[in-house]
């Protein structure tokens, strides 16, 4: 199931604690997923047409589902602008296709 | 990035 991701180490925030933990961000043609940094195990995975916007920033980067769902998903890391290309380079793609 | 509008920061996807 994690043929052809590029993942990404990032930290989530644990809600309604101060804790970060370790979480892999997997990045597809089609999808973005989180998946758990040591079982590798898909823990939630989001199609692209579900993602209203998304913002990168020098130490984190945030999807904002609209009305899929309530709350934002944002994690820290280094490498937002990199998720962030790879992200639009594949909705490019989605969009010549059609 | 074309055909893409960044405000604030966001960047808005056009297959939502």
């Amino acid at each position: 199931r994690t043929y052809g991701v590029s993942f990404f180490l990032v930290k989530e925030k644990m809600k309604g604690k101060n804790k970060l933990v370790p979480r892999l961000l997997g990045v597809t043609k089609d999808s973005v997923m989180r998946v758990d940094e040591k079982t590798k195990e898909v823990l939630q995975e989001w199609p692209l047409t579900t993602v209203k916007r998304w913002a990168a920033s020098p130490k984190s980067f945030t999807l904002d589902f609209g009305e899929y769902q309530e709350s934002y998903y944002s994690v820290q890391t280094t490498e937002g602008e990199q998720i962030s290309q790879l992200i639009a380079g594949y909705i490019d793609i989605i969009l010549k296709k059609k | 990035v074309m055909g893409r509008s960044r405000e604030s920061g966001w960047v808005e996807n056009e297959i939502y």
